[in-house]
């Protein structure tokens, strides 16, 4: 099963005039083009008001259109076994960087925060993500003729997670690594949310430390060779921790809604509250005489 | 004049339609909330609108006490109101949304799409 659609790498912006309608795909699929073009470097910088906006990665954007083409044949996404039936998919970003003090990088910490996933949806399928860039000019230093080992731990314990093997020609070419981690997040799910560990937990984070062997041996490799290193790294190229879930029960859309809204309107207000106290600041005694127009224009806004 | 009154229609007063599916567009950028929803920013609903009068047809689907309370309602309009017509069968839709966390989230949302009316 492939991805309905060859993305572009480049970072793609949410435009606010942007609208991907979900009538027919192929509109969707000019507007989603859109979508790319408006995010265009040259264009980038009268975007200043969206920086720090979330970015999909690519493969969010195609799980979307993907399913919501089969909706249209009146196929679930539920059905489809590459979104392991679930109905909810949710994509963590990587918080974690790297040590840069040490060089080389031989262990890399993924950590995600999953606090809001919630424990009310069944936790159906989970990998990990993790973008490996073409090396470039480090070409030279993959003289190996063996396979790479790829290994996953959690951070805390040596218990192997996943592992994969990488062919030398294939690692000096870009592509994304995935990692089944369905089996730790389980676990973590069910301990997190075990109503006598609450209170133990430091907060709902998930932490994955990553290392790369030469084959079966215990000789580490640089990861930065391998492009892993994570300076430098678009939104788009950040690992994720994408979550598989499956609601029991039916979503209620506008209680669900409502929450968003209230989280997203409060973080509003703060900003507005920021924004207008500065501008009392620097309009000072003017403000004061003017009683009524232009200056008031906030304030008036929130009223 | 007689002759053109039988296909039903009366002169002057405007027949009601008869419960159907109709197009109702939904703008989630209009609902202000495209600051959360990245797509889709719109969607076709439909709504279920029209009468449900006697006799039902078979295509809306009545169940046995719709079709109870429309025989009722054809009986003595004051006693008993007419079935309503509302959504029978409904279809998903697919929402990429920000959620809470700001973490990007694919949903599919049950129930967000007419597809057939029926009285009940």
């Amino acid at each position: 099963f492939q991805s309905a659609a060859i993305i572009s790498p480049s970072a793609p912006r949410r435009n606010r005039g942007a609208r991907i309608s979900h009538q027919d795909g192929q509109r969707s699929s000019k507007l989603l083009k859109d979508i790319f073009a408006s995010s265009h470097p040259a264009a980038a910088h009268h975007k200043d008001e969206l920086k720090g906006a979330i970015v999909p990665h690519e493969y969010m954007l195609s799980i979307y259109r993907t399913y919501s083409a089969a909706e249209k044949l009146g196929l679930n996404a539920s059905f489809f076994r590459s979104s392991k039936f679930a109905n909810t998919i949710t994509s963590f970003v990587d918080r974690g960087t790297d040590d840069l003090l040490h060089s080389p990088i031989r262990r890399q910490k993924y950590l995600f925060d999953v606090s809001t996933l919630s424990d009310k949806e069944e936790l159906v399928g989970a990998e990990l993500r993790i973008f490996r860039r073409a090396p470039g000019d480090l070409q030279t230093s993959l003289q190996t003729t063996g396979l790479y080992y790829i290994q996953l731990y959690p951070c805390r314990s040596d218990r192997l997670l996943d592992s994969r093997s990488l062919d030398p020609l294939d690692a000096t070419k870009a592509g994304w690594e995935v990692l089944d981690v369905w089996e730790m997040f389980k676990a973590h799910q069910h301990y997190y949310h075990h109503p006598h560990h609450h209170h133990f937990q430091k907060g709902n984070e998930l932490c994955f430390q990553l290392k790369v062997t030469l084959g079966k041996s215990d000789t580490e490799v640089d990861l930065r060779h391998l492009g892993l290193g994570r300076s430098g790294r678009s939104q788009q190229e950040k690992a994720i921790l994408v979550a598989y879930t499956r609601s029991k029960k039916r979503e209620n859309l506008f209680s669900e809604m409502n929450e968003k809204i209230k989280s997203r309107r409060s973080i509003g207000e703060k900003e507005e509250a920021a924004a207008a106290a500065a501008a009392a600041k620097d309009a000072g005694e003017e403000r004061v005489t003017h009683r009524g127009g232009k200056a008031d224009g906030p304030r008036r806004r929130r009223r | 004049t007689a002759m053109s009154n039988r296909h039903g229609k009366r002169h002057g007063k405007k027949s009601k339609s008869r419960c159907s599916k109709k197009a109702l567009h939904v703008n989630f950028k209009e609902l202000g909330w495209d600051d959360w929803i990245i797509a889709p920013l719109d969607y076709e609903a439909y709504h279920c609108e029209g009468v449900c009068d006697f006799p039902l047809r078979s295509h809306l689907e009545p169940t046995n006490h719709a079709i109870i309370q429309t025989l009722m309602n054809s009986m003595d309009p004051n006693s008993t109101p007419p079935s309503c017509c509302v959504p029978t069968k409904l279809s998903p839709i697919s929402i990429l949304y920000i959620d809470s966390g700001n973490n990007v989230v694919y949903k599919q949302y049950e129930d967000m799409v007419v597809e057939q009316c029926g009285c009940r």
